[in-house]
């Protein structure tokens, strides 16, 4: 379950503090995946007491877009601690997907990639498996293909440590790349941060998700969680 | 495991004016740790805003719907307290499970003096078990007849690990912002989870 809360003590007009409440959170606690599962009790719950003397933030406010986005931010950070802290998890996985034809497409993407349950126990194992990756933006639940083209897609897996090379193309213009520096691969796979970038190359949108990868400790915490 | 605590919880924080938490072990976890958190809003020169995004389940803990039924009824106005348990989610209860979670938002309301609903519910743990309300009740009357709210740090960071299940460490975010206009303010944060994690809130 996900539970939490932001409080703040700038004024805020509730109808305002909604919008930005949701904003935020489609881009932060809905962006992440420890196991695919959703409670019946996730809530986040966000409150704005006015102790700040300031003119009450509205909708038309001018500082209203730099509120939200600080909120959003802030949520990231929060939502990125619930995933670093997955249960048996040994990885810090961003799932980047980039120029979709829209936001959602690129969400949806993302998503599939975060709870395909192979995905994540090959990051565990630290295999280089980019079949399971593209195998997971296929069958994800898009409304359309029209941000998915097999020949415009790239996916790579990138080293946040700062070494280099920082982007492995595992995937290029649709081509896989069948001499991978597998060294490489292993390297950064062996890293407790990483990212994998897929790049649809059919528009300007992009979403990220946060996930973790899916180890034996899993199993262990959750099969003896009620008794 | 304590890599991770020391990597990712703080060490101190700056706190947003007007808020006071308190927390007990109220004895619904069996290891005796922290398991109940309150937080209330002490500032009354404005009427606070609220909002809440919840689960999309079809099947909604009793927490969550009488937090909905609050925040409706009160036009996300006037919500002046959260209260969390951990140990127990109150979740496919039926009615004894939503008459539960008003008891807990009233025996709060009661001691602010609150005239209408003014406290939002969460809960975490098990599914399908009755809360233990005679240890919820006696522990958020322990935390007002003891006074144990605080605004310090270790205040903030005990609310964070009331909530905990099988987390490893307590998340707990706290940062200053200044606005283009020059005013400063505080945003502070806490969250819970570490299984049962693909939310898809609204």
């Amino acid at each position: 379950t996900l539970l939490g809360f932001i409080v703040t003590d700038l004024p805020i007009e509730s109808q305002a503090l909604s919008k930005m409440l949701r904003y935020a959170t489609d881009r932060s606690f809905n962006c992440i995946s420890v196991d695919g599962d959703m409670s019946t009790n996730d809530t986040i719950n966000m409150i704005a007491n006015g102790a700040v003397k300031t003119d009450e933030i509205t909708e038309d406010s001018p500082e209203f877009l730099q509120v939200r986005d600080q909120v959003t931010q802030f949520a990231q950070k929060l939502a990125q601690l619930v995933v670093r802290d997955g249960e048996g998890a040994t990885k810090f996985v961003t799932v980047k997907v980039q120029n979709s034809s829209t936001f959602a497409d690129a969400r949806t993407i993302a998503e599939s990639i975060s709870n395909s349950m192979l995905v994540k126990t090959a990051l565990y194992g630290k295999d280089a498996n980019w079949g399971r990756i593209l195998c997971a933006i296929g069958y994800a639940k898009l409304e359309t293909l029209d941000s998915l083209q097999t020949d415009k897609l790239n996916v790579s897996f990138i080293a946040t440590d700062n070494s280099e090379p920082r982007e492995l193309k595992l995937l290029v213009n649709g081509v896989p790349q069948l001499n991978i520096d597998e060294e490489r691969a292993s390297q950064i796979l062996a890293l407790p941060d990483l990212e994998v970038l897929v790049d649809l190359g059919t528009g300007n949108e992009e979403a990220q998700f946060w996930t973790c990868d899916l180890s034996h400790e899993y199993v262990t915490i959750n099969g003896d969680y009620r008794s | 495991q304590s890599a991770k605590y020391a990597a990712h919880v703080p060490k101190s924080g700056v706190f947003p004016q007007g808020f006071q938490v308190g927390s007990v072990a109220s004895g619904v976890k069996k290891n005796g740790t922290l398991d109940l958190g309150i937080l209330v809003n002490t500032n009354k020169s404005y009427e606070s805003s609220a909002a809440s995004v919840f689960t999309t389940n079809k099947f909604k803990a009793a927490p969550v719907i009488l937090s909905q039924r609050v925040l409706e009824e009160k036009k996300g106005k006037g919500i002046n307290a959260i209260v969390v348990n951990s140990g127990c989610a109150n979740s496919v209860t039926g009615e004894i499970g939503l008459k539960d979670a008003s008891q807990m938002a009233k025996l709060i309301d009661e001691k602010l003096g609150a005239t209408s609903s003014s406290t939002l519910i969460m809960s975490t743990g098990v599914i399908g078990q009755r809360l233990q309300m005679d240890k919820i009740s006696k522990g958020i009357s322990k935390i007002f007849t003891d006074n144990s709210f605080g605004s310090d740090f270790n205040s903030w960071l005990n609310i964070a690990k009331s909530i905990c299940t099988t987390d490893t460490f307590p998340k707990l975010v706290t940062s200053n912002f200044t606005m283009n206009n020059g005013t400063q303010y505080t945003l502070t944060g806490m969250a819970k989870g570490a299984g049962m994690i693909c939310p898809n809130m609204a």
